[in-house]
């Protein structure tokens, strides 16, 4: 399971301060599709990130699987994250002088795979994701929706255990967004895996068991969804 | 009027071309408010940049208010954007050291303001579309939301006749929204601006005069609203 125990994060502005979380507490059963709503700038994108490590957090713990990543340093969280954590960015963070197969490979040069077997695996997520005819295409080759996807690609080509999607229907269509949605409740449903996604896409928020509802980095309310 | 006459775009990839627009005619009157809906990769990225004059088309002809913007040189092209278009782009495309304030003033620079001019008018664009709290905030120090805003920003605060808008509302909330929505529909009606929008977001579609539908490359369909 994930256990966020209240986590602050405050970021300074030269005299004044942000609080982009205030005493921020949430658990999330382990295989739970966990759905983060709320206005912009309500914390989501920094939640998301405390809960990958990527940003540390001023006071409070986050567990994630037993292991508490709140007392690790920049190695062990690195670690932690290239075996445990697939994260989807807001603004895509793809390598803009590498093909979509090679963006997508990226992941599976830590798990040591021979580079026709990362190709493979790498290829046929992207298939997956509608961008077969896109695979040699470089970002700036690319239309919004098209780097969104590559971005979701990259993020599950290692078969991660928990994945963390920032906004990953925020460039697409209502039938693009819906098939990729439905691969996050495939991967929830039958591979288990534990999902929690920062949205606006009310589409998005029906499919999960729970939806947590940001507001000035606070919790406001958290509501359990009978699936 | 806008006017586009059989646009044609290809980008060459290596050995193949992908048509990006193939043989595109649309006629927009001035005052209108276009939305261009279609899948993610239809064109509509594509269409608003050889529109803007960002991008040359390999056939056809586009003109804007009597300008025959297909003809003009870089610099021509340069001036007249500078001049007539206001252009809010998908992946905003802001400058990372500068501060929300000084990114929406750029406009301004070229309208030889004098620097407590171009600050009040940038500061009251960006109050306007909710970020008095962050015109000093650098876009890195932004929710994706809030960067998305500031692009908005930027591309209004020279007032020009003619808003091109790459999904202005697809790293927004509803409620958040629906305020730029209002903002871009009040621009149209009170101030007759001609406004272009690309977008996934059926809730901006309700508001044109004229919805476009693209698919790959092609115009599907015009639809004439009655508003
Ligand atoms: N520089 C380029 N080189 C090759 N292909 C390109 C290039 N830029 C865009 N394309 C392709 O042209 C097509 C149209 O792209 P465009 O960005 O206009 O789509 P879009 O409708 O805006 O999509 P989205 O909704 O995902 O933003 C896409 O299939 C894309 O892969
Ligand atoms: N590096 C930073 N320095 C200062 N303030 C920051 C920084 N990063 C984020 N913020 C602020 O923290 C707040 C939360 O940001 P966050 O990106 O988590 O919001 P969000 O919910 O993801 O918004 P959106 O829906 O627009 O993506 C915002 O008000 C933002 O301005
Ligand atoms: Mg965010
Ligand atoms: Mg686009």
């Amino acid at each position: 399971e994930i256990l966020i125990q209240n986590v602050t994060k405050i970021y300074p502005m030269g005299e004044s301060k942000v609080y982009a979380l205030r005493d921020i507490s949430l658990s999330i059963k382990q295989g739970e599709f966990v759905c983060l709503l709320g206005p912009s700038g309500s914390g989501k994108s920094t939640l998301l990130y405390v809960i990958g490590g990527l940003e540390e957090a001023n006071e409070g713990r986050v567990d994630i699987f037993g292991e508490r990543i709140t007392d690790y340093d920049q190695n062990q969280l690195s670690l932690f994250r290239r075996n445990y954590i697939g994260f989807v960015f807001q603004s895509f963070n793809l390598f803009t002088r590498h093909t979509a197969s090679e963006n997508v490979q990226i992941p599976l040069f830590f798990a040591r795979r021979d580079k026709r077997t990362r190709k493979e695996q790498a290829d046929g997520l992207l298939e997956l994701v509608g961008l077969k005819d896109r695979i040699l295409h470089k970002p700036g080759e690319l239309s919004g929706g098209q780097q969104q996807r590559v971005s979701i690609a990259r993020a599950l080509v290692s078969d991660p255990p928990l994945i963390l999607a920032d906004e990953p229907t925020g460039n697409l269509d209502s039938k693009t967004g819906k098939e990729i949605i439905e691969l996050f409740v495939n991967l929830n449903k039958d591979n288990g895996k534990t999902i929690i996604i920062a949205t606006h896409d009310k589409a998005v928020a029906q499919f999960a068991h729970k939806i947590v509802y940001l507001r000035d980095g606070c919790i406001q309310n958290v509501e359990e969804n009978k699936i």
